[in-house]
């Protein structure tokens, strides 16, 4: 017994030592194809789309389990002593800027509270041009461009397009919107309320090629579309891009895979698969709808204009329904109404 | 995490060839780091 006892004192030192290593490697692989993809993009060299092992490994993986874990995690208090140290390395490994936090970091709790910290008054401010439509968060422009076509698809990375009616959900008023000024040139907007008033007299048509009707009174419209990726380190709250009436909030359970680079490129309609929530409503030029995608590590969205929303809850297994869940919000037609700038979610983790 | 914003904003038309190009302009690249707040197009 005693020789065989002594044999082992190696294996936990062992292991550790060897789990540590492993780590180390995907670690240095991982930041060796961020290079060569950091590389690529400064060459302009564009990775088409590619699934691979790794993206069907994925599916097979409890992500959900794994980001609510994760949620646990963070959520744990952290020592007063412990607090900037902590918050200081993740700022050092995620370029997170830690002077512009509104509160000294011994105030955040747990990290789960930092990550989702507010800022300094004046940090942001808001371009006060009211023809300008401002970024509703901060970030890395992935893609942005004009929605053509009737299929009206959006370029996830080059080589595979989604479509927006299935981002935003059948009942989107988008349909409508487009149908509305296909059928009837003469509605006028009623105050927003009921069917005629989902109809708006801008015309988008997503027939291409579009045709000019020089008698028209009315402006034309088109749709556009901007993709914004967050880096872990980034500040995570959400703001209106402009004046803004929501209409209806819909909230699709989905999946939580990453939404890395890596993960556009390899992963099938990403951001149509995975939890989001959908805010749809009116601004000074018409239809607008903002998509907040969640991930594996940020699986929750909070909503500043209702803080009863849940998301990123323990899957039902037997109420696997693709349904979204959809509020229209009171007053019927007018929503909830937000000036450009002001707060409309916050992203957390787990 | 992930935004993606969907909005309707004006065109016009140049008369010639009917082809949209439109009012809207983008004041940013593919790539650029954003603030919330920043103007993403006018």
């Amino acid at each position: 017994g005693s020789s065989k006892g002594n044999g082992d004192w190696f294996l936990l030192p062992g292991a550790t030592v060897a789990t540590l290593l492993m780590l180390g490697v995907l670690h240095g692989r991982r930041m060796y194809e961020d290079m060569k993809v950091g590389e690529a993009h400064e060459k302009g060299i564009e990775f088409e789309f590619q699934p691979d092992a790794k993206s069907a490994f994925l599916r097979l993986l409890p992500l959900r389990s794994i980001s609510r874990c994760w949620g646990v995690l963070t959520s744990v208090e952290i020592p007063v002593s412990l607090r900037s140290r902590v918050y200081g390395a993740w700022a050092r490994a995620f370029h997170s800027n830690l002077e512009e936090a509104a509160l000294p970091l011994e105030e955040y709790a747990t990290l789960q509270d930092f990550f989702v910290r507010t800022l300094k008054e004046g940090s942001r401010p808001i371009d006060p041009d009211p023809q300008c439509l401002v970024s509703p968060v901060d970030g890395t422009v992935l893609r942005f461009g004009e929605i053509k076509g009737a299929g009206a698809m959006i370029e996830q990375v080059k080589g595979f397009s989604y479509s927006v009616f299935s981002l935003l959900g059948a009942t989107s008023f988008l349909p409508t919107i487009a149908k509305g000024d296909m059928q009837d040139e003469s509605s006028e907007p009623e105050n927003v309320s009921g069917e005629k008033s989902r109809k708006s007299w801008w015309s988008i048509s997503f027939a291409s090629p579009k045709v000019w009707n020089p008698y028209s009174s009315r402006p034309m419209k088109g749709l556009f579309y901007c993709v914004i990726y967050l880096k872990p380190g980034d500040y995570h709250r959400v703001h209106a891009p402009a004046d803004w009436n929501i209409l209806a909030r819909r909230h699709f359970s989905g999946r939580l895979y990453p939404v890395n680079e890596r993960a556009t490129r390899t992963i099938r309609n990403l951001y149509v698969e995975n939890e989001r929530v959908v805010l749809e409503g009116l601004w000074q030029e018409g239809f607008m709808a903002l998509a907040a995608v969640g991930a594996t590590n940020i699986g929750s969205i909070e909503l500043s204009i209702e803080p009863e929303l849940r998301t990123n809850q323990a899957k039902k297994k037997f109420l696997h329904s693709e349904r979204p869940e959809e509020r229209l919000y009171e007053p019927d037609g007018v929503g909830r109404t937000l000036k450009k700038g002001d707060e409309v979610a916050a992203f957390n983790m787990g | 995490s992930t935004v993606v914003l969907v909005f309707q904003a004006p065109l016009s038309r140049s008369p010639e060839n009917g082809e949209s190009s439109s009012d809207f302009k983008f004041l940013v690249q593919r790539g650029d780091r954003v603030r919330a707040g920043e103007a993403l197009g006018r």
